[in-house]
């Protein structure tokens, strides 16, 4: 590895994104980009925080050709992106020529360039090693990542070995060991602390996430419950029943709801069409009665879970589930069989439910994540704000 | 653009830090004396893993197509670009 030669002298640094790329959702590049700086807590006491507006350590742009720092982009291909290093000033720039992408072989992986990109904001150099995240060839997308010891040592060799066992504080849901945590209010009917288990929970279009639990839905904020709720489902969903089984929104942003052999699709509040239909009928290959549903981040592909067996849907693929599935969820290291829910998260995290507790997944290892206090840990206090 | 002349490696060469700025500006491309242009070739593909020839060859050639990242591979005090 290569050092620059300067670094932040503060290990808890902010970041805002004051030019979003054309063709993202922001809520997803939002989500790549907490993971890209994930990478860098991993084994570090780094912590990165967004913000909205105001000063921060690093500004992300994405921007085109001549944009006002000398160093002009050139159009697709070429160079991705640039940043400075912390001692002038940090930033971050991706050419918005490039297709940008996520958990997509197509294009250009926005999660792997930006990685590499915060490397030099936090004062890394080129690396020779060619399976270094910092070497300067963009090497494709790399479905499971993992951060290459060349760059661990490097990153360390600035900011010294992780000491706090925490995992950064910009990772949903809050951890209570920062001081300005204020438990959110518990919900009104307080029974979800009471019982915790949920039948699903799923992010919508515009990046809420919501939890079902029978007739009822609670939205979850960043930091806590919204007050008021829960709510019922039907005044939300018209048309939709109770006690669903399994939900996800997928990037053509509707969101679907499965029930026993049926399945609903919404976008928004609004049924999008004559449902219920068969799950038989749209989703050929998935049964019915199903545990958990998400779009895994890892490849925006689709995975259904129930009993001890997961199946991968891929819409684009004919058929679109392979005859290699089902598979058995004891892949997913560390994970449980009959799951209640699963949901990838706006950080970027995967999390998996089932009872009362839930488990973060690390995408790159490819296994429940390990952290103080260990997974599973109780959902009603880190979801849902009980004592 | 993939690169295919020496004119646009000298350039290449420049922009990531292996031959000096002004080798960026087209006006005074071909200046280079034979051993600074030889070792900055070397240097390149020392760095990206390649047999070093000091030749400018079809692998270097292809290497210097590849999407990357346009921060220079040796920066040195000559990195001056200032945050604003």
């Amino acid at each position: 590895y290569a050092l620059q030669g300067s670094r932040w002298r503060v290990k808890n640094l902010t970041y805002k994104i004051s030019k979003y790329p054309k063709r993202l959702k922001r809520v997803d590049v939002d989500a790549e980009i907490a993971r890209a700086f994930a990478v860098w807590s991993e084994d570090t006491d780094l912590t990165f925080t967004r913000k909205t507006s105001g000063p921060v350590h690093i500004e992300i742009k994405f921007v085109e050709s001549e944009h006002g720092d000398g160093d002009a982009f050139d159009g697709q291909g070429g160079t991705l992106a640039h940043a400075f290093f912390p001692v002038f000033g940090g930033d971050a720039h991706f050419d918005d020529a490039e297709l940008w992408t996520i958990g997509s072989p197509r294009g250009t992986n926005l999660f792997q360039v930006a990685a590499h990109e915060f490397g030099h904001s936090l004062g890394l150099s080129h690396s020779d090693q060619s399976s270094a995240l910092m070497a300067p060839f963009y090497r494709g997308f790399e479905p499971v990542f993992k951060l290459d010891e060349d760059d661990k040592a490097a990153i360390q060799s600035l900011y010294g070995r992780k000491t706090n066992q925490y995992t950064p504080t910009n990772v949903y849901p809050p951890s209570t060991q920062r001081p300005s945590y204020t438990p959110p209010k518990v919900p009104l009917d307080g029974s979800v602390c009471k019982d915790s288990k949920v039948d699903t929970i799923f992010n919508s279009e515009n990046g809420d996430t919501f939890a079902f639990k029978g007739d009822k839905y609670y939205k979850l904020t960043t930091d806590s419950v919204e007050e008021g709720y829960p709510k019922l489902i039907s005044k939300n969903w018209p048309g939709l029943p109770a006690n669903i089984d399994a939900a996800f929104t997928y990037k053509n942003g509707k969101t679907y709801f499965f029930k026993g052999t049926q399945y609903w699709r919404y976008h928004g509040s609004q049924m999008d069409g004559a449902y219920p239909k068969e799950i038989s009928e749209g989703f050929t290959g998935i049964p019915d009665h199903l545990d958990a549903a998400m779009v895994w981040g890892g490849n925006g592909k689709i995975y259904f879970f129930k009993g001890s067996k997961f199946w991968r849907f891929d819409p684009a693929k004919k058929p679109p589930v392979k005859a290699s599935y089902p598979k058995p969820i004891s892949n997913w290291e560390g994970v449980p069989n009959n799951l209640d829910a699963a949901l990838r998260y706006t950080n970027g995290y995967t999390y998996f439910f089932k009872g009362d507790k839930y488990y973060r997944f690390h995408d790159a290892r490819f296994a429940v994540d390990t952290a103080t206090p260990p997974f599973p840990r109780p959902t009603a206090h880190w979801w849902f704000g009980c004592k | 653009a993939p690169v295919s002349t020496t004119s646009q490696a000298e350039i290449y060469l420049s922009q990531f830090g292996y031959l000096p700025a002004s080798a960026r500006n087209p006006a005074s491309s071909g200046l280079q004396d034979k051993h600074t242009w030889v070792s900055a070739i070397e240097e390149f593909q020392n760095f990206a893993g390649l047999n070093v020839t000091g030749e400018l060859d079809e692998e270097t050639m292809k290497l210097m197509s590849l999407p990357r990242c346009g921060v220079r591979d040796r920066v040195g005090s000559s990195d001056t670009r200032s945050k604003r």
